[in-house]
Formats: structure tokens, C-alpha cells, sequence
């Protein structure tokens, strides 16, 4: 369960960014 | 391209200028929902059938208890140099005059400092302030402070300068709060053309008389209800975008503009999103606050109430500035989820709004941002916005509902796209 509750994010930003990008 | 799909069902698709429509509808039938009447308990019913009727999830109402302050008949003549009949509107929370009203010489200061200085002329006297505009959070404390600190040398009442940035003779009312131990006095905002006048009066030496006559009145606290409606989240529910404005206005025009802009583009949001058959991975839950006027005094207690899941907020909206056309999105939060951001909001391209600004607030959702909860609301004309601003001038008139659709696709796109990342926002 990918959530973020302990200040560590389990993916890196290209990863986010690219996520983000796929809704445009 | 779900960015592209809400847009075009926003801004050119059959949804356009449904959020107008939807808001015009309410406050041609309600008018405005002052805190504690029953214009608001009807607004809050009737968006309560609403939100049923569109098919949203969990549609519920959470009880809050409100402040309930009537305004009662009103007047300021001017009886020396000459007489002249005031544009008044009593702030928010004041007390009455008695019967006969108040009668007295007028002391005319520019800033608190100037009264401190002539402090003891104001004793038994109506002190007019008449401050310059600089910014509303800047000077906004006249309005909220001005009575106090003219009781505390004496004045009798106090007739303070709409807070605004442009006036057609229209008074700009608000809430304002008195101090323990500080006596209580009458206090009422007047508009900028009187002020001025009366300023430009005190400086020819002239000896200005005013009867303030006021008939407001605060009653026990009235029930009331923040509005709930939700798109439950398909696979972390118990996580939450909240999409926010308020529902409650002050008893001028029809409260279109504050905030039934903000609440109906995040009802509008929410509909969206709903007609393209998505459903993010995190709950979309839009609140419609009650009696943010005096102060986010229903949404004090949602946050009261679900502070407690403080760590599934992965981000806290709430527009009530305007939905004009947007420039951008404030945006508050750490640095990691302000870059995040300015990803999400390159998907505006289209209706080229992209900007990322900071200062990211709300009344009624900065008791989650100051807890480190990153905070979201819309940049529009403020200008244009506090203008009309407390005013009777805020009708369906100043509303725009191209600019309406506008605002709503950047909320839509923003709520969903923040609801629906793999992972929530990440904080401090």
C-alpha cells in the first residue's frame, strides 16, 4: 500500500512526474 | 487525458456554466445565508437534496452549533455641517445603540497611531476612521479592531472605512470583535466617499455631528450544518482531498460572490468528475462550510471533530476569493509537494493557467494547513473581488460564468489528480 505516512516517499520525482503526466 | 477530458466538459462540453446556473438558481430562490437565519438552514436543506439528487457518496450533514447576530434597522444621519443621510451596514457581532440612537461629534483619525495621539479628544465622541486601502489582510484590522480600540479612550461608537479596493458608494460589511475588559460600543462600517468626505471636513476645521441609530442584536447560538458529499476513493478511501467553500454569507446582495462561487465550483468539481465515470483512488470530499463569516466557526469544529485522521489529508482546498478567472493556484505545503504541484498544474496548459503561487489559504481550511497539511486555493482578480466584497453589490451581476467554468476544471483537475497519484503529498 503504496501511502506516505512516515515522510518517505517510496518512488522518485521522474517517477511522480511521469505518473502526473499520463493524466494529461 | 483525463486533464483534457474534465476541461473540455467544463469549459466547452455540455457541462459549461452549470456551476452559474446551479448557483444562480439557489440564491435567486434563497438570497443571502447570514449566519444563524433561516435563509442559511433553507440553503444548507435544499443543497443537502442537492447532492443527493447528483448521485454523490455519503451525502450527510454534521451538526455544528453557530453564532446568531441580527442587524436590526439601522441608520447614520449627519446633522452638522449640513445634513446628510449615511450608507451604513453594521459589522458583524456589534452591539446596538439605544433607542434614540447616538448623537455626537464626530473625531475623524486616519490610523490607530493618530488616535493614540489625540486620544483624549475622542472621549464621548463618534470616532471615524478613515484608513487607507493598502491590502484587505493589511487593513482589515480597522474593521476588526476599530471599536476597541476607540472604546478603550473613550469614544462612544465607531464608523470605519469599507475595506475596500474601489466603492461606489457601497458600505462593506464584516465581522469585528470586542476585547474582555474593554467596554462595548456600537460600530458600523460607512463608505469610502463618506470618509473621505469627512476627513476632508475635519481638516477645514468644520465641526461634524452624526446620529447613529443601530439595532443589532446577538441572540444564543442557532444549530446549523457543514454539507458532506463525497466520491469515495476506489483504492485508499480512508485517504482524503478535501474540496471546500462556504456556504453561509453576510446579509448583503445575494452572497453570490462569498462564496457561493467557491462553493458551487467544488460542487461543480465533484460533478464533473462524477459525469466522465471516474472514481480516484483517494476520497474526493467536498465540504460546505457553515458561518465562515464569523470566523470558521463550523469548520473549527469539523476540524475539531476529524483532526484525529490528520494523516490521511493528503491536501486541504477551499476557494473564497473570487472565481473570476484564474491566474494560478496558491499552494502551501513543503518543497517536494510545491514541485509535485507545478507537474499537476502543467496539465492547464490548455486553458493556459499553470502558475503555481504560494500562499495557499483559507479561512476555513488553514486550522489543517497550520497542522502541516498542504493547502490549496485559487488566485483570481482580488481586485474585482473586493470591490464587491461584504457589499450588496454581491449578486449573480458580478458572476461570470465562462470565468465560473474556468475555475471549475482547474479545482476539478487539481482535486482529482492530487486524489488519484500513487501517493499522497509529502509534507514537512
Amino acid at each position: 500500500k503504496a501511502i506516505y505516512k512516515n515522510g518517505i516517499s517510496q518512488r522518485t520525482f521522474e517517477e511522480i512526474k511521469e505518473e502526473i503526466a499520463s493524466y494529461g | 487525458d483525463v486533464a483534457k477530458a474534465i476541461i473540455n466538459l467544463a469549459v466547452y462540453g455540455k457541462s459549461q456554466n452549470r456551476s452559474y446556473e446551479r448557483l444562480a438558481l439557489l440564491v435567486d430562490t434563497v438570497g443571502p445565508r447570514l449566519s444563524g437565519s433561516k435563509n442559511l438552514e433553507k440553503a444548507i436543506q435544499i443543497m443537502y437534496q442537492n447532492l443527493q439528487e447528483n448521485g454523490l457518496d455519503n451525502v450527510h450533514l454534521e451538526p455544528v452549533k453557530i453564532p446568531h447576530w441580527e442587524r436590526g434597522e439601522e441608520s447614520a444621519v449627519m446633522l452638522q455641517p449640513r445634513i446628510h443621510k449615511m450608507a451604513i451596514l453594521g459589522l458583524g457581532s456589534s452591539i446596538g445603540t439605544p433607542p434614540e440612537g447616538i448623537t455626537a461629534e464626530v473625531l475623524v483619525v486616519t490610523s490607530f497611531n493618530e488616535l493614540q495621539q489625540r486620544a483624549p479628544e475622542a472621549k464621548g465622541k463618534i470616532v471615524v476612521y478613515n484608513q487607507p486601502y493598502v491590502t484587505y489582510a493589511e487593513t482589515v484590522q480597522y474593521r476588526v479592531q476599530g471599536a476597541v480600540e476607540a472604546a478603550k479612550v473613550g469614544a462612544l461608537a465607531t464608523l470605519i472605512r469599507s475595506v475596500a479596493s474601489f466603492s461606489i458608494y457601497s458600505p462593506h460589511t464584516g465581522i469585528q470583535e470586542y476585547q474582555d475588559g474593554v467596554p462595548k460600543i456600537p460600530t458600523a462600517c460607512i463608505t469610502v466617499e463618506d470618509a473621505e468626505m469627512m476627513s476632508r471636513m475635519a481638516s477645514h476645521g468644520l465641526k461634524i455631528v452624526i446620529q447613529l441609530k443601530m439595532g443589532a442584536k446577538t441572540y444564543p447560538d442557532a444549530d446549523s450544518f457543514n454539507t458532506v458529499a463525497e466520491i469515495t476513493g476506489s483504492k485508499y478511501p480512508e485517504q482524503v482531498v478535501l474540496v471546500s467553500g462556504h456556504l453561509d454569507s453576510w446579509d448583503v446582495g445575494q452572497g453570490a460572490l462569498d462564496d457561493g462561487g467557491g462553493a458551487f465550483i467544488s460542487w461543480e468539481a465533484l460533478s464533473l468528475i462524477k459525469d466522465l465515470g471516474l472514481r480516484p483512488k483517494r476520497t474526493l470530499r467536498m465540504v460546505l462550510w457553515t458561518a465562515e463569516e464569523q470566523g470558521g466557526i463550523g469548520a473549527y469544529q469539523y476540524y475539531q471533530l476529524h483532526k484525529v485522521n490528520i494523516s490521511n489529508y493528503s491536501l486541504v482546498m477551499e476557494s473564497d476569493s473570487g472565481t473570476f478567472l484564474p491566474t494560478g493556484l496558491q499552494f502551501t505545503g513543503s518543497t517536494k509537494a510545491r514541485v509535485i504541484m507545478e507537474e499537476v498544474m502543467k496539465l492547464l496548459q490548455p486553458l493556459n493557467i499553470t502558475q503555481v503561487f504560494s500562499g495557499g489559504e483559507g479561512t476555513d481550511i488553514n486550522f489543517w494547513i497550520q497542522a502541516g497539511v498542504p493547502g490549496a486555493s485559487i488566485c483570481d482578480d482580488l481586485y474585482k473581488y473586493f470591490s464587491f466584497h461584504h457589499t450588496n453589490g454581491d449578486t449573480m451581476t458580478a458572476m461570470n460564468p465562462k470565468e465560473m467554468n474556468v475555475a471549475a476544471a482547474l479545482w476539478a483537475v487539481v482535486a482529482f489528480v492530487v486524489a488519484d497519484m500513487e501517493e499522497m503529498l509529502p509534507r514537512e
